[in-house]
């Protein structure tokens, strides 16, 4: 299974904070301003 | 050898003009072949449609019945379990994929009936640290993709994309929306037909409430998100589907209905229940919920211009000027959608969380955000894992999905669970109508279903969602 996020931000301040094939957990950073 | 490469004399001849002729012919028709694959069809709506497109063993999987499977498999797994092989089986099954078994609530494998309870089993309180970023990870799973989107293409894998309107679906121009649907009534839209259910009921978290109840009494069908809230909420009875709730006169006041559309319109097909995790809350919590979600998004009470319907402005509809950069394509132009009208310096972006077989399979919200609707798509049940990512055009295209679809601090925001073979069923803990992998013809693909949450919270429109709140899940069938 599989969670496609699909959000608007902020082009310049937006950054994500994971890199593709990491493991992650619920409410691990993903992404910040 | 080396002799035979040394001295062997070249000697050129001419090739007969028909094998030139047939090697014209087979280079043309790769051509073809590949342009074809390359071409992106459109439906009579300007949408993208898709097609199956991979190699071969791509079309030995999509011949197999995968809904018929899954079905088949969450059955199997649903049949309980004696209780002294459940400490076992649920071991083995938890060395194999990595489950961590000192973070589930219950810790006693006895306790979970089938492999399927388990699957779906809950974390301890605490096991997962909330981060305090404006964006947090909705599952536990594996990062397989993020990025911007360009073009309103999303990235798959490098070098495959898929359109993203495919994906989350179009707003149609004159289908009910929570704009013009104030009083948060279930609407199921097909883009082809709308059918409106009239039964009066507005969903907080998960428990049905008259619309009377929710905004106050009083006659004269005040609509809208000023009337004032008084009393206290009660669930409503759940009525059978034909019953018309709105004709009984004893839900707290009238309450306009919807317009039925034609011959098409029919009743609102009632799924059963969805199991509600969420706790129940008083009218004061919920409204304490609402404002915390409220603050959190910054104060973005109102509508913000990227989900606030507008016109078209297409050309073809004659209602002149556009809000859509020129030189977007026609079947682009085409429709009113929210990911049309970003702010100005925003942008989309996207990512995708890969829950493995091992994985707890609830998500949560990423953000503190408020769920306007939601769009069932009902399609194929394709594995979705890394392998067949590669494989598979369109992959998230072509499977069954549930995009929910709202706002957020910074304008649209949509979350989309999208199912696998082996995880058809998908819940949302405030949906209690939503039925996935169900048996039955399917509509084409691109169709889908829609409902309308803005009744869910009086104050913000919609379904609020604190950041990390659990939303739902995936279970096994």
């Amino acid at each position: 299974s599989t969670v496609v996020l699909v959000f608007e931000a902020p082009t310049e301040e937006f950054e994500f904070k994971v890199r593709p094939g990491e493991k992650v957990k619920v409410g691990q950073k993903l992404g910040d301003v | 050898l080396i002799n035979a490469w040394t001295e062997t004399p070249t000697k050129w001849y001419p090739l007969p003009l028909a094998v030139g002729a047939l090697l014209l012919v087979a280079l043309q028709y790769r051509k073809k072949v590949r342009r074809a694959q390359k071409e992106v069809m459109l439906d009579e709506n300007g949408v993208e449609v898709v097609k199956l497109k991979g190699p071969w063993h791509v079309h030995v999987l999509g011949a197999l019945p995968l809904r018929n499977m899954s079905r088949l498999w969450g059955y199997v797994n649903s049949l309980e379990l004696p209780v002294w092989f459940r400490p076992y089986g649920f071991k083995l099954y938890a060395y194999a994929f990595g489950c961590n078994l000192d973070e589930i609530e219950p810790r006693d494998l006895r306790a979970y009936p089938s492999l399927g309870d388990f699957f779906y089993r809950k974390l301890r309180d605490g096991v997962r640290p909330v981060d305090d970023a404006i964006l947090v990870s909705p599952a536990d799973g594996t990062i397989l993709h993020f990025g911007a989107i360009k073009d309103l293409r999303v990235e798959q894998v490098k070098g495959i994309t898929y359109s993203l309107d495919a994906f989350i679906g179009v707003d149609k121009p004159g289908s009910i929306n929570s704009s013009n649907n104030p009083l948060g009534v279930v609407v199921e839209h097909n883009p082809d037909m709308t059918v409106v259910d009239d039964r009066e009921f507005a969903n907080v978290n998960g428990i049905e409430y008259s619309l009377g109840q929710l905004i106050g009494g009083g006659n004269g069908g005040s609509s809208g998100t000023n009337t004032p809230v008084s009393g206290t909420l009660t669930p409503m009875t759940e009525e059978p589907a034909g019953a018309g709730g709105a004709s009984d006169g004893d839900s707290g006041g009238s309450i306009p209905r919807l317009p039925r559309v034609g011959a098409a319109a029919k009743k609102f097909e009632d799924q059963g229940d969805v199991s509600v995790v969420e706790p129940e809350r008083s009218l004061q919590e919920t409204l304490a919920r609402d404002v915390s979600v409220a603050k959190e998004m910054m104060g973005t009470l109102n509508r913000t211009p990227s989900m606030t319907p507008t016109n078209d402005n297409d050309n073809e509809d004659g209602n002149g000027g556009s809000s859509t950069p020129a030189g977007r394509p026609a079947h682009e132009r085409k429709h009113s959608s929210p990911i049309r009208n970003l702010r100005p310096g925003h942008s989309l972006f996207f990512t995708v969380v890969y829950l493995a077989p091992g994985d707890y399979h609830r998500f949560h919200s990423p953000t503190a955000w408020v769920v306007e609707k939601r769009r069932h798509f009902v399609g194929e049940l394709f594995s979705v894992s890394p392998w067949m990512a590669k494989r598979l055009e369109g992959l998230f295209v072509l499977n069954e999905r549930v995009a929910l679809l709202g706002r957020w601090r910074y304008g649209f925001f949509g979350m989309v669970p999208v199912g696998a073979t082996n995880v058809g069923s998908i819940h949302v803990n405030f949906d209690k109508n939503l039925r996935t992998n169900v048996r039955g013809r399917r509509p084409p693909p691109g169709r889908y279903s829609e409902a309308v949450y803005s009744g869910a919270s009086v104050l913000l429109g919609g379904q609020p969602l604190e950041r990390a709140q659990e939303m739902g899940g995936f279970r096994l069938g």
